[in-house]
């Protein structure tokens, strides 16, 4: 399972919540207007935010984030 | 499996409920207007509670939370 | 698998009931009007009974409850 | 899998059978009007009946119970 | 795998075949009018019969018993 | 993976033929007019006949049988 | 896997082929007019070969035989 | 997986080739007109070559062989 | 996962290429005009070239060689 | 799982991001305009970026990147 | 999973990547117009990239390289 984020603005934020017990930022891709992530669930991921300026494509269909 | 949601005001709680014999809070996400949570169901969650002003993505379809 | 709760109503009750021999409630969770809840079955969770005003989303369709 | 019974009426039952050598009755789970009840298939249960006044909703469809 | 069969007479008979090298009866269960029973294939049972008048729901569509 | 069938005379019969090196026949089930079968393919059933008036529902679509 | 033959005429011949190193006849079940024959493949039988008048339904759609 | 080749002529050949580092002819069944083959590939057969006249009928679609 | 080629002329050519570190020609099957092969991948064989006029049927659709 | 990248102009690139507990970058492909890749999902990889006018293909629709 | 590419000139390049920490080219196969590769992903090959004028083939459709 991925889904794909693309940024619309500078500065759009991609955040890896923890796997387990725990739940906390493990890592902040930080994305320029017009870039593209692709981002998995894994072992160490099983929970993502997104902040900022962009489209995200899931097999939920597409969502428009920060409009 | 996962759930996409968009928080469409401030103050949107995405709540993580522990598996097992158990059922209490172990995690509430906060998110503000417009930011978007994409959530897993994992070993530690077997289900969650959505509080406030949100749109829900889910395989069962579209859900209008808060309304 | 999952299934979504939406409550329309305070003091909708999503209510789990006992995998195994002996089947009785485990646990059961309140909504507020607009809360929603999203419950998987588990080790733990092999049936659930819905009280109160709420709309039900599962694999077999949308489901009015105490309509 | 499991299967979605909605009451239309006070009384409903929801009759769990046994699954192995042996059939009989394990559980009976009585829904009032209004109130669904969501039941899976498990190590225990093999078989379901289901009385009364209801709506019960498959993967084969939805069948009107009683009418 | 299930299959779910809808009573419209009383009497209605489904009856559960043994698996393996003996193909005898091992239960019948009785079903009156309105009466829906949701049966699977299991370690003991791997063929039915069906008498009376009832309808059945597959996956390969609905038919019509004894009529 | 099962089929179903519905005599639409009295005397059809359903054949179980053995799975193994050997084909021979194991079984026959006699149906009466209206009467459903519905039978797995199994450890001990790889191949079935199926003889007097009736009507096949498989995966590959229906068929009339005797016609 | 399962195909569905039916035999259109007398004599119509199913013909199992062995699975292995050396590809031979195992078995050759006759076929009445009307007769239908459900047959997998198996540990035994790696190919079928079909003879005389009939129809066979397969995943890959309705074949007529022997035209 | 299966095929199903339908001669639609005398002396169709259904040859197989052999799984493994090398790759030769294991078995040739011939075919007259109207018979009809289903064949699987198996741990011995890996690839196939038809001749003749004859219509193949695969996952991806019919196929006329030597129009 | 099969392919289907089909030769529209004398000399097609369907190359068999190495599975591992290593990648080189283990296999050319030649086809006349008309002929039809159908090919597995397997433990020997993860890449395919073809050559000369034919007709590939995949998953991905229908392919011209050679136009 | 696997995306599709087509580069629409000189210096796209394809950013392979580390899977673990740590993210950063280990590779950087560089495409050409007109050059495909096709890249997967593998035990390094878990997310990826993409940079540079290129369109990207994947099960959730086709994305126009840098636009 | 496989992908098919048609060279629609001479000198089409498709390239293997190899798997694992460390990414570089381990194979290039040059098709001529019209020839057809068949390329599958493996144990060896994460990712491939083409040059040249061609047609992809992929689970997300067909793309044209190098227009
Ligand atoms: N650490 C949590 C992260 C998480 C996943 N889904 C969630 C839903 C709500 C709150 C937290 C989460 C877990 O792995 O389970
Ligand atoms: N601790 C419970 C949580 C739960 C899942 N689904 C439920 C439905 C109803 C009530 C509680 C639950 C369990 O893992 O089973
Ligand atoms: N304890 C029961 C709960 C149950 C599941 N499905 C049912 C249907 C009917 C009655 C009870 C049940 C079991 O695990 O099997
Ligand atoms: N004890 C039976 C229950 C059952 C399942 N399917 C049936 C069909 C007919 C009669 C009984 C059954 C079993 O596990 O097999
Ligand atoms: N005892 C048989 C029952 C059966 C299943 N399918 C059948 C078809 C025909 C006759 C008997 C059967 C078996 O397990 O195989
Ligand atoms: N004993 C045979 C029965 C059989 C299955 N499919 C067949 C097709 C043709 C002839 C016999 C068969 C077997 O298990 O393989
Ligand atoms: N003995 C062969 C039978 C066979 C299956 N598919 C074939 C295709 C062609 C020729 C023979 C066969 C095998 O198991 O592989
Ligand atoms: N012996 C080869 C046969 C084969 C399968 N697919 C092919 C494609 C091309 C050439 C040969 C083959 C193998 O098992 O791999
Ligand atoms: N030996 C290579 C063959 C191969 C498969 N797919 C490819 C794509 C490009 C180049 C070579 C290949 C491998 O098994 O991986
Ligand atoms: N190292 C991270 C990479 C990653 C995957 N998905 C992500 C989403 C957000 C941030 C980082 C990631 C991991 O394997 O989990
Ligand atoms: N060696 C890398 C190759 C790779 C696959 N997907 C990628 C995406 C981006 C960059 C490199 C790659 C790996 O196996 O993971």
């Amino acid at each position: 399972d991925y889904i794909v984020i693309k940024a619309k603005d500078n500065g759009v934020q991609v955040i890896g919540l923890t796997r387990g017990n725990d739940t906390r930022l493990h890592h902040t891709e930080k994305l320029d207007k017009g870039e593209v992530m692709i981002a998995q669930f894994t072992e160490h991921t099983s929970a993502m935010k997104i902040r900022g300026k962009a489209t995200l494509y899931t097999k939920h269909g597409e969502v428009e984030i920060d409009e």
